[in-house]
């Protein structure tokens, strides 16, 4: 039996959005520790990892590990039908072919659910090593959105350039060129604005705008985003997801022919 | 000219 109730359905809508743009279905992994899901896009440039922890529900119980192969947008489909305030509770049998999703008003006066079908995905998962990365960027998620939006008018790729004065962002393209540069803040009265740089070597790679702005769809989860950079290894955007757990997103770098 | 790296090089299949 696997049931998870959350207060807050709104960050379940926000997680499928972050994630449904990028993968058309994947597996989301239960177990006594709580959900996961790890799934690479289709053209294997950039892999999805979502940790939600089993504590950071409301009510939590799954007695034997389950994997539910979920077409995103049929999921999509039902979580549309979740108002933001409702309470939602995910439930499976052991073994099932089929999750239902329990949404409640906060009031308790309006009760639905909506039971979805299972596929049989076949899973390949990926072992991603501990890195100690040169680089490690806090900055507002919505910043960080708006600098990738921004960019993506002027060529396909970004240069994401780390120093200890700042980061700098550039982009160039047929109608010219695109840098922006932010500096580490001096005060950190409002840590949800601040940008901070942890740099051990200074780094500079490139990036496909294309999946940075796919990534940034999980700005609505979380004030800050994390970005994580050395010399020719993945690039990591991480969002926090409350006191609940993160979405990674990892991006292959461009490279030089 | 730069050309877009895929994961697998990097990461392992487990």
């Amino acid at each position: 039996m696997f049931e998870a109730r959350l207060v807050q359905s709104s960050i379940f809508k926000k997680v499928l959005e972050a994630i449904k743009e990028l993968l058309n279905e994947a597996t989301f992994d239960c177990s006594d520790s709580g959900i996961q899901l790890q799934a690479m896009d289709s053209s294997h440039v950039s892999l999805v990892s979502l940790n939600l922890r089993s504590d950071g529900f409301d009510q939590y119980r799954c007695d034997r590990n389950l994997s539910m192969g979920i077409n995103l947008a049929s999921m999509t489909k039902i979580m549309k039908c979740a108002g933001n305030d409702d309470i939602m509770t995910m439930k499976a049998q052991d073994n099932a072919d089929s999750v239902t999703f329990m949404f409640e008003s906060p009031n308790q006066e309006k009760m639905s659910d909506y039971e979805m079908k299972l596929m049989n995905l076949d899973q390949e998962h990926l072992g991603i090593p501990e890195t100690d990365y040169s680089c490690v960027i806090k900055l507002p998620s919505a910043e960080f959105a708006r600098i990738c939006r921004d960019l993506s008018q002027f060529g396909e790729s970004v240069v994401i350039s780390c120093t200890k004065e700042g980061v700098k962002f550039s982009a160039a393209g047929d109608i010219g060129s695109a840098n922006i540069k932010l500096a580490q803040t001096a005060n950190v009265d409002k840590e949800d604005e601040a940008v901070s740089i942890e740099m051990q070597e200074k780094v500079s790679l490139t990036f496909a705008c294309r999946y940075l702005n796919y990534f940034t769809k999980a700005t609505p989860l979380s004030p800050q985003v994390c970005l994580s950079m050395s010399a020719e290894v993945p690039l990591v955007v991480e969002y926090k997801i409350g006191e609940i757990g993160h979405i990674r997103y990892y991006l292959a770098p461009k490279i030089e022919e | 000219t730069t050309t877009q790296g895929r994961l697998d090089s990097f990461f392992k299949v487990i």
